[in-house]
């Protein structure tokens, strides 16, 4: 699979850009969390599309973000 | 009430629906 590319991404529509995303993001968020993976992409797609950018080429990022989320998740059920 | 619209879930190959609010 090639790598995501701003100008890729910048070339699609708001919504499109966001799906291009998720369907990168969804396997990264599974391995981190596969039982909550379909909430957190969802949650995390709320993010803007240059700072996912970054986040898919972050691992490190994309851990935070996931672990931010997850705090969010878990307070809102509490 | 004053409930927080939650962004849906994402399902890969299934057109994700959260920016239709915005």
């Amino acid at each position: 699979q090639e790598p995501l590319t701003a100008s890729m991404v910048a070339a699609a529509l708001p919504h499109e850009q966001k799906q291009m995303i998720g369907e990168r993001l969804y396997p990264l968020v599974y391995e981190i969390h596969s039982q909550l993976a379909n909430k957190i992409t969802g949650m995390l797609l709320e993010i803007d599309s240059s700072e996912l950018l970054l986040m898919l080429e972050s691992p490190e990022s994309l851990h935070a973000k996931v672990e931010e989320a997850l705090a969010v998740l878990q307070a809102h059920q509490a | 009430g004053s409930s927080i619209s939650w962004p849906p879930e994402f399902h890969p190959g299934v057109p994700w629906k959260g920016l239709q609010n915005i």
